[in-house]
């Protein structure tokens, strides 16, 4: 598996907040 | 060794996007199609449209989609069940009450959305047990 030797979860935000609209 | 690594799976990501696409949509931004329901205009991205309904699929993903600026929906009183529909897309969560299933079901036929259409016939059915 191309020298990946495991899987990490990430439980937090992936992306940036697009902000809220006002 | 140099080439071992890690995945590192961001578990709440597509949710993160989908959220994104929701404010951008409630937004304005980058918003390619007005649905016209009834009269009133609900704007939304085609991607996202095209995505979540069959209906939307077989609209827009010829050549003949990309030209495709406003669309005319169904009027009547199953219009009301496109709104809760459009929201779904958006955010995964499907609104539905004793009063507006019924036209949630009509619209979510009308647009081909398979699993929609049977979680409304048994919310309808299970509203209707004692």
């Amino acid at each position: 598996h191309e020298g990946v030797v495991a899987t990490v979860k990430e439980a937090g935000r992936s992306i940036h907040e697009i902000p809220r609209e006002e | 060794e140099g080439a071992l690594g890690y995945v590192r799976e961001f578990t709440r990501h597509s949710s993160d996007v989908l959220g994104n696409l929701n404010e951008l949509r409630l937004r304005g931004i980058l918003t390619d199609v007005t649905l016209l329901v009834g009269g009133q205009p609900l704007r939304a991205h085609k991607a996202v449209l095209i995505a979540c309904s069959g209906f939307f699929y077989s609209i827009f993903r010829g050549r003949a989609g990309v030209g495709v600026d406003v669309l005319s929906l169904p009027g009547g009183p199953e219009a009301r069940g496109f709104a809760p529909l459009l929201d779904f897309m958006y955010t995964s969560r499907l609104r539905l009450s004793p009063a507006t299933a019924p036209a949630v079901l009509a619209a979510a036929t009308y647009l081909q959305m398979e699993h929609v259409v049977q979680a409304c016939h048994r919310f309808i059915q299970a509203s209707y047990e004692p």
